[in-house]
């Protein structure tokens, strides 16, 4: 029961990739 | 309430919380203008005091050292801003929690994308727009009977929330998507156009027509 | 400190840093036994207390409802929980806010897909993996020095941090992986053993070997 229980839930599974894009995008900018 | 110095870069909506928190409470933060993001993070005394190298980053006047924008904005900020019941101190927190777990998640999704900051997929991009909807759908019904988010004056619940909105209006909530939810419209202009909030963001200028996705 | 009742499915991670907080701080916070995920949380006088159906979900004593596990724990917790002095409590809110924004959505990204309850994605995965060793490279060097996070004794800081590891400690980081950062073994395992919070989440078993990815 738990693992479907857990597949309901809404989590943030790709959040690496947005940062790491948010990251370059203001590294970029500040230069 | 702390006062001191803030890294980070410009036109960063976390920082924004913690400056517009700061004016609110009378408290003296500044943003450290030598700041290069990408650089400055990186150098040896930077880490020394923030070993994530990630920003926005708080030295306080008393060398005191803290990451993590809600945190810094509660540090930063007077009594009144964190709401006065114990019950409304723990809708701020609910709210500030939401902010970061709920609203940025989504806003990311469809914002970084539509900027080309992240790779475009599409049924991410209809997911995000989907959690957003839902967002809205919950801010507008609970800001129906409300002025602000809690109690009977701006706290850091506004201001979190508000800032966590920002970037989707401004890049591409356009007047036709947000036309539904009237109250959270009216709540995010009162919020966006208080002089205290125009003196850290400047002019708000909201998105009159969403970016095309580039494949 | 306010009591009443938490609305949960069992095994949540996020309700057990609202059931330990309560522990040490004695209120009295009971899991609602009638409750079933999936149903409960759909039906019209949930909804009306908690619009987005979302657990944890508390409701206290005196009809006051909130959502957001982290709002729920300080909501629940004694002033001893929070920090002491202004910077400890800024501290404290640090950890909490590290184990939502950065702690968490590492280990959904490594726990998930070895539990087979989201995609598998070789890069993904990898990138989860090297985001956990520099989490718990970080905790290692902080804990070099303390025993407990922030100040000289447990506080909401150590219970959200530890809550929100249990999944890695549980599911994938393996003697072998978790060898080199024998600082936050240390107070990881020093947490899990406490009474206190052996009374709510039992006894703590560790990970022997990490599941295998089955593509």
């Amino acid at each position: 029961m738990a693992l479907e229980i857990l597949a309901q839930e809404k989590v943030w599974l790709d959040k690496s990739k947005y940062a790491d894009a948010e990251r370059m995008f203001y590294e970029k900018q500040s230069k | 309430m702390a006062s001191g110095t803030l890294y980070t870069y410009s036109n960063n909506f976390r920082a924004y919380k913690v400056l517009i928190a700061a004016k609110y409470s009378g408290s003296d933060v500044k943003v450290d203008p030598a700041f290069e993001f990408g650089v400055t993070n990186k150098q040896e005394n930077f880490l020394k005091k923030f070993p994530q190298g990630k920003v926005p980053a708080f030295e306080s006047q008393n060398n005191q050292y803290l990451t993590e924008s809600t945190a810094i904005a509660y540090f930063v900020s007077s009594e009144k801003l964190k709401g006065s019941s114990p019950y409304e101190k723990a809708l701020v927190q609910q709210f500030t929690s939401f902010a970061d777990n709920e609203i940025l998640p989504a806003s990311y999704a469809w914002v970084y994308p539509s900027l080309s900051i992240a790779q475009f997929n599409k049924s991410s991009v209809d997911r995000a727009i989907e959690d957003v909807k839902g967002i809205l759908e919950y801010l507008n019904n609970y800001l129906l009977t409300r002025t602000y988010l809690v109690g009977e004056r701006i706290t850091l619940a506004d201001i979190a929330v508000a800032c966590s909105l920002l970037q989707l209006y401004q890049h591409v909530i356009n007047p036709e998507f947000k036309q539904p939810y009237t109250n959270v419209n009216r709540w995010f202009d009162t919020i966006v156009n208080q002089p205290t909030v125009v003196d850290v963001i400047g002019k708000f200028e909201y998105c009159q027509k969403t970016a095309e996705f580039n494949q």
